[in-house]
C-alpha cells in the first residue's frame, strides 16, 4: 500500500521537525519505524502529554492535526 | 500556568517598548493600536505599565522578519511558527519577533496581531506555555472574536503570581 506508506512517512518528517523545534529532539539515525522505547517516542508521548492528548507515542490523527497548526515558535520544554 | 526557569521577571513597573519596523499587510497604526491593546491585557490585572518609544534602546523590542533574523532561531514561513519571544532579561531579554511570512489582520482572517502579541508579550513578561487550552499563553493558535476577548483565569494567576495584582 505505497499512498498509505507515504502518508505515514511525511507525517513522521513532519513530527520530527516540530519535536526537534519545540522539544529539543535530536535525531538520532532513527529510522521511521516505530518502537514503543525510542526517544522519538519518548519525545511524542511528552508532547501528547503537554497537549492533553492521549498519550500512545504514536502518530495518530489528533497529534499529526496538531503538529500542523500554527503556534508560538517558542519551544514547550524551556531549559 | 508556567513560569520560565529561575523565574525572570522585570524588576521594574514602567517598561518601554519599541516598534522596529512594520508589517506591509496593516496600516502602522493598526500595528500601533494592536501592540497596544496587547500590552493592555496585561497592564490591566497587575502593576505594570507600558511606555512607547520610538528611537533608542527598549524593554520590548518588537520586529517583524522573515526566515533567518540574526537571533539563530529562523522562522520558517508561512504556517508552522508565527512569533517568538524572548523572557525578561537584557539584549534579547523582553523582545518580540513576528514572521512577517504570516498574513497579519485585525480581525479572524489570516492571523490576529493583537492575540499573538498578547501571547508574546506574556514571554516578555515571564510567563511559559500553559497546558490549558483556553489559556492566552497555550502555544497553539486559534481562531477568537476580537470583540469579546477576555484574558483567562489562568493567565491572570500567571502573571499577578510574577507582578501581583493591579493597584486599582
Amino acid at each position: 500500500f505505497p499512498a498509505d506508506t507515504r502518508q505515514k512517512k511525511e507525517g513522521m518528517g513532519l513530527i520530527q521537525k516540530y519535536l526537534e523545534n519545540y522539544y529539543g529532539f535530536k535525531k538520532d539515525g532513527e529510522s521511521f519505524i516505530w518502537k514503543s522505547n525510542s526517544p522519538m517516542t519518548k519525545k511524542i508521548k511528552e508532547m501528547q502529554e503537554f497537549f492533553g492528548l492521549e498519550v500512545s507515542g504514536k502518530l495518530d490523527s489528533g497529534t499529526l492535526d496538531l503538529v500542523q497548526k500554527r503556534r508560538c515558535g517558542f519551544p514547550d520544554v524551556a531549559g | 500556568f508556567s513560569t520560565f526557569a529561575g523565574e525572570p521577571k522585570w524588576a521594574k513597573q514602567v517598561l518601554t517598548y519599541r516598534i522596529l519596523n512594520y508589517t506591509p499587510d496593516l496600516r502602522p497604526t493598526h500595528v500601533n493600536a494592536a501592540i497596544k491593546k496587547a500590552l493592555s491585557v496585561w497592564s490591566s490585572v497587575t502593576p505594570l505599565k507600558f511606555i512607547k518609544k520610538d528611537r533608542g534602546d527598549a524593554d520590548i523590542m518588537i520586529s517583524f522578519a522573515a526566515r533567518g533574523h540574526d537571533d539563530f532561531i529562523p522562522f520558517d514561513g508561512p504556517g508552522g511558527s508565527v512569533a517568538h519571544a524572548y523572557a525578561p532579561g537584557k539584549g534579547f531579554g523582553g523582545d518580540a519577533h513576528f514572521d512577517e511570512d504570516e498574513t497579519w489582520t485585525k480581525n479572524t482572517e489570516g492571523t490576529n496581531l493583537f492575540y499573538v502579541a498578547a501571547h508574546e508579550f506574556g514571554h516578555s513578561l515571564g510567563l511559559f506555555h500553559s497546558k490549558d487550552p483556553n489559556a492566552l499563553m497555550y502555544p497553539v493558535y486559534r481562531k477568537f472574536d476580537p470583540s469579546v476577548f477576555r484574558l483567562h483565569q489562568d493567565d491572570i494567576n500567571g502573571i499577578q503570581y510574577l507582578y501581583g495584582p493591579s493597584d486599582t
